[in-house]
């Protein structure tokens, strides 16, 4: 219905905004209508990291995408969190000080939504609880091991078996 | 309804069985290139009712069965189970009074899909009712697949409006 | 002209099936014609990484995709070495090991083609010659500066200031 | 045709005029989210002669000049230089004999683009052919961009065979 779209949207777009500069230490976003009527309009998304001009999110790097992505994914969890959030390599394109930033703000929302994140990153392997290695000793069969950080990095180390 | 146990077991290169037990808020999940870490996600996604072969890297459905290695032969038979903690009641519906949610789905090479939840059989429908609304569904905002992050914002503004419904 | 272009097919085809086992450390790949004709055919690539049953492309990992696409564009190389090469974070997918062949093979090539490349992979960093740092002291003014390892890696901690 | 030297200025976020020099064979570019790296790998590509305006991330031409930031202003002009060492005299036609060949684009934000060789005045066809089956054009298989790389492999089999015709 109307009013509840229209709810959804503001608190979302309030959500992105407070969840934005605190990814991004700084800046602003805000979400566009694209129409009049809600019920048949697009959404736009506005970023503008610090220090930067208001941009549409074309200009933007490969980084600061990536980090305004998990700042609206992450504004639609908090209105209605999931039982939990799978994320596949989302801090791939980071830098290491985004990649903190990101680290931080899961460890907050892992209080009310349980996060499985598959990982290359050092940085990020060490916010986990619990690390599942997930190993082909055997050529083309998958199995899964208990690691601790240790184990998780040479992993990444060890070949698939030629 | 925290996720607490997955089993695999003849899922893509999950061809044993397979579990993954999940206690905490903060799982990390690593291993070299190839080892089958989205493979697990692909498994998520199918269990809570992914109808389309494509959307799991494949032509076919049946391509989610093992389809054999360096030394194995490939099976007959694909399934997954997701174990959740429903102590608080908060799933929807008549299983909101179990204190433990499992959802099964299996397929044979030469058959359908059958859905289970608490090994009850029942149809696709009823798992997606289960998860309606909570931004849990197949292609909902709750699994963000590899490489997919920045395409999100990248979408047309019809596409961002369909996360927002799912949300509302 | 339809020899040139056979001739061509033929190398690039030969190289591939040469560069890609040394980039996973074992296994097949190949081109392959949609059609009978070359004037008119498409190009489909099949590769079977060490110890897994032949497959299209989809099925690959991410990783595994990346490694096969850096295996042809540096088959096209081999052919037809251009002045010089750009790779803008081709390395963001891989593992250690995938990464270490991956810099193997550059640091080869290098020999007839120079390579720019963007990377925040410690490894890839450490086969650079020479590492230019691009740094925005000025918010959204970037400069360019010379730096050694340490200094590089401690930029990407360094977020761009707020 | 080894690369030596990179010269922009009022180029996106290189505002002030920018030197990078390039005197070896494996040249490592680094630094935060945001700086400005693919943007280098932009100006290359529009000196080379890219003409599609969102093959560089925006939406029209006048995008790639310095649109201001917090403090500055916006410029009026984009210039990007390209130096290459042409020692062995491989460049192909009339430049065979120059040692150096300097490559130049020019814009203003009311005007066209410029192109010069040596700072002659020359048409952009000039620029594509110095390149021509070198794999050196603006969207040739020499320059991968962030992300391209997997979408390499995941083109239609007629894409891929544009590659191939680069190379013939
Ligand atoms: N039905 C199947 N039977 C056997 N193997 C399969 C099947 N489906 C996919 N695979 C294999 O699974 C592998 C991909 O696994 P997956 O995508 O999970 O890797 P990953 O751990 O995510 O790696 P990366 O770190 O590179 O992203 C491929 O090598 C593919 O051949
Ligand atoms: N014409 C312009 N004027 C001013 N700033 C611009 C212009 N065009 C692009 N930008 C800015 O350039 C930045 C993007 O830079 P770039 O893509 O080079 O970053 P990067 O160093 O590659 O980062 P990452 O590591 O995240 O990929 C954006 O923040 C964008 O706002
Ligand atoms: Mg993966
Ligand atoms: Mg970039």
């Amino acid at each position: 219905t109307r009013e509840q779209l229209q709810d959804t949207y503001n608190n979302v777009n309030r959500q992105f905004g407070i969840l934005f500069p605190q990814l991004f230490g700084g800046g602003e976003a805000r979400l566009i209508l694209t129409g009049e009527e809600i019920l048949d309009s697009g959404i736009q998304v506005m970023a503008q990291p610090p220090g930067k001009k208001n941009s549409t999110i074309h200009l933007l790097s490969g980084g600061e995408k990536a980090l305004t992505a998990i700042a609206l994914v992450f504004s639609l969890f908090q209105l209605n969190p999931a039982p939990f959030c799978m994320l596949d390599e989302v801090d791939a394109p980071l830098d290491d000080s985004n990649t903190e930033r990101f680290c931080e703000m899961v460890k907050r929302m892992s209080a009310q939504t349980q996060f499985l994140f598959i990982t290359h990153n050092k940085i990020t392997m060490e916010m986990a609880r619990q690390l599942v290695g997930v190993t082909m000793q055997e050529q083309g069969v998958s199995r899964v091991v208990e690691v601790d950080i240790e184990e998780a990095l040479r992993m990444s180390d060890e070949a698939v078996p030629a | 309804m925290r996720l607490t146990k997955l089993k695999l077991a003849g899922f893509k290169t999950f061809v044993d069985p397979t579990s993954i037990l999940t206690p905490g808020q903060l799982v990390g999940v690593v291993g070299p290139n190839g080892c089958g870490k989205s493979n697990v996600i692909d498994a998520v996604r199918w269990v809570l009712g992914e109808s389309k072969a494509t959307a799991l890297r494949g032509e076919s459905m049946q391509d989610v069965i093992f389809n054999g290695s360096g030394q194995r032969k490939p099976v007959g038979r694909a399934s997954v189970e997701l174990h959740f903690d429903n102590s608080q009641g908060r799933a929807s519906g008549q299983w909101s009074q179990y204190a433990e949610i499992a959802v099964k789905r299996v397929l044979d090479r030469d058959g359908e899909s059958s859905y289970y939840i608490n090994n009850l059989h029942v149809r696709r429908r009823d798992v997606i009712d289960l998860f309606m609304g909570t931004g849990l569904g197949p292609r909902a905002y709750a699994i963000i697949e590899q490489g997919m992050i920045s395409r999100i914002i990248e979408a047309k503004p019809e596409e961002l409006r369909f996360f927002l419904e799912e949300a509302a």
